[in-house]
């Protein structure tokens, strides 16, 4: 079911603010890593604590988040995460 | 009976800004031309939207978080574990493996060999021009030498005369003659540097995106909703002479928009040069009598940011940004063979209008992800199947944690692939 194919990415940080770095940090630098599970359905990112020692993401550490789907917002500029967390996702951004 | 060869081409930078993923503004003949003859991926991600990374990653078959690699700054065989290479598996397999231009980012990260000797039979080519990719090679309004963002060049006034993906058409082609005679099948990579930055281009391409035909992205300013870790603040353009005389604000400028719609001009412009050399490249495999012998895989190694949502580069989890190009041409799978003497891939010149319009490949909207190019490209070639990888396998040389996506070329594999009738 093309509904249940999934794309992983994940992009590293230096901080939750941009800075001179945040394009490319060196690993010792990470601090945050972003993690998408994409479908043709929706992107749901989660950005979270990383630890460069130990390479651990801490799923319970969530930094930011962005949800945007795709049938109502293709060029993903209107990220429904915090709606999402209450459920109160406004109807026009409903898939 | 005989093994098929292969040729992978990976374009540095190029988002599907092409026309056969329905780019209406972009000059792309001779890749559409390749896509009309191939199953197209209109939904393939990179696992992540930097060099580097994402290289090792679709090369290893493994995700980041298994060669370890999020920077520039490691080489996965002795920080994370000795992963086969797609080419080292060819190379195994008994086919001669060879790499010219950028394949694997070069430093650290491939061991400042490529990764060679294991998974190359012959020394891996570099353009001698690149050197100059960086430098003070492009004439301001001025008339000075400046290290530009955009940079149309005059050939007769660039060092050494040539660029570093003309020099590797020229090379890739000259190795495909050798091939043509030897009795092993060949797996040869090339890799664009173009549209990377610097645009770097011949300036007649600029001629073919005329700045008043140029808009702006459809989205750019930064979305009030976008969290701030998320956006990234596009150091590396500001580096260039050009951008740096804008005096942008850090980290969320904006660019002036006219200098925006320049900036994506040269991006085109760029796109359109590439073409070029990869439509030299396809009629020279063509003119060999190669095409009906060779399987010929086209990608990126990630998208690129045009002004949405105020971002420009890469560096981020953007659709824009982890969306690339995805195609594979099977000779006798993706399209029929042609009649005798009727060329496949002729070249096609982007300011000849008449070679616009080209009539679809196959396609498939499905989800897939760059990881799954090395499976996938070993069982087309009939190459022992990658078992799927467990979790972890730092120990495990060789297996896979992408897809097989041989399913997705018509449904006669299923019989021959034990792994699929399941």
């Amino acid at each position: 079911n093309p509904r249940e194919l999934v794309a992983y990415s994940q992009y590293p940080r230096p901080a939750d603010t941009p800075q001179w770095n945040s394009d490319n940090p060196s690993l010792k630098d990470i601090k945050v890593m972003g993690y998408s599970i994409r479908t043709i359905d929706y992107r749901y990112t989660v950005w979270v604590g990383f630890d460069p020692h130990e390479f651990l993401a801490n799923f319970s550490d969530i930094h930011a988040g962005e949800l945007y789907f795709v049938d109502s917002d293709p060029l993903q500029d209107h990220n429904i995460y915090n709606y999402s967390q209450h459920g109160e996702i406004p109807p026009s951004l409903m898939p | 009976t005989d093994a098929l060869n292969v040729l992978l081409i990976i374009v540095d930078d190029l988002r599907p800004s092409l026309g056969c993923y329905g780019d209406k503004l972009v000059k792309s003949p001779n890749i559409d031309q390749l896509a009309s003859h191939s199953l197209l991926f209109q939904n393939a991600f990179a696992q992540q939207a930097v060099c580097a990374p994402s290289r090792v990653s679709f090369l290893t078959g493994r995700r980041p978080d298994t060669t370890r690699l999020y920077d520039f700054g490691s080489y996965w065989r002795v920080h994370a574990g000795n992963f086969s290479t797609l080419p080292q598996h060819f190379k195994e397999n008994g086919y001669v493996t060879m790499s010219v231009g950028k394949v694997f980012h070069p430093g650290i990260s491939s061991n400042h060999s490529d990764d060679s000797p294991y998974s190359w039979s012959l020394p891996p080519y570099h353009p001698s021009s690149e050197k100059y990719e960086n430098t003070k090679t492009c004439r301001g309004q001025d008339g000075e030498l400046h290290a530009n963002l955009i940079c149309p060049v005059d050939m007769a006034d660039v060092p050494e005369g040539t660029l570093p993906d003309k020099q590797s058409t020229e090379e890739a082609i000259c190795l495909l003659e050798k091939m043509k005679t030897s009795a092993s099948p060949f797996f040869l990579a090339v890799g664009y540097h173009k549209p990377h930055i610097p645009f770097r281009y011949p300036k007649e391409f600029q001629k073919l995106y005329p700045l008043e035909n140029i808009t702006l992205a459809p989205d750019p300013e930064v979305p009030d909703s976008l969290p701030a870790v998320a956006y990234n603040p596009w150091m590396d353009i500001r580096q260039r002479e050009d951008v740096q005389a804008l005096n942008i604000s850090v980290p969320y400028g904006p660019i002036p928009v006219d200098f925006q719609r320049k900036i994506r001009q040269s991006y085109f412009a760029s796109v359109s040069y590439l073409d070029t050399q990869v439509g030299h490249l396809l009629s020279a495999l063509d003119d060999l009598q190669l095409a009906n012998n060779t399987i010929i895989a086209f990608t990126s190694d990630h998208g690129w940011a045009l002004g949405e949502h105020g971002e420009w580069a890469k560096y981020s989890n953007f659709d824009v940004t982890t969306r690339v190009p995805l195609m594979f041409y099977v000779p006798g799978r993706t399209t029929s063979f042609p009649e005798a003497g009727k060329m496949l891939f002729p070249y096609l010149d982007p300011f000849d209008s008449a070679s616009q319009s080209m009539e679809p490949g196959m396609q498939t909207t499905d989800l897939v992800e760059l990881v799954s190019l090395f499976p996938t490209l070993a069982s087309l070639a009939g190459l022992p199947i990658l078992p799927p990888c467990p979790v972890p396998s730092f120990h495990v040389e060789l297996c896979r944690e992408g897809e097989n996506l041989l399913k997705h070329f018509g449904s006669h594999d299923l019989e021959e692939d034990p792994e699929l009738r399941g």
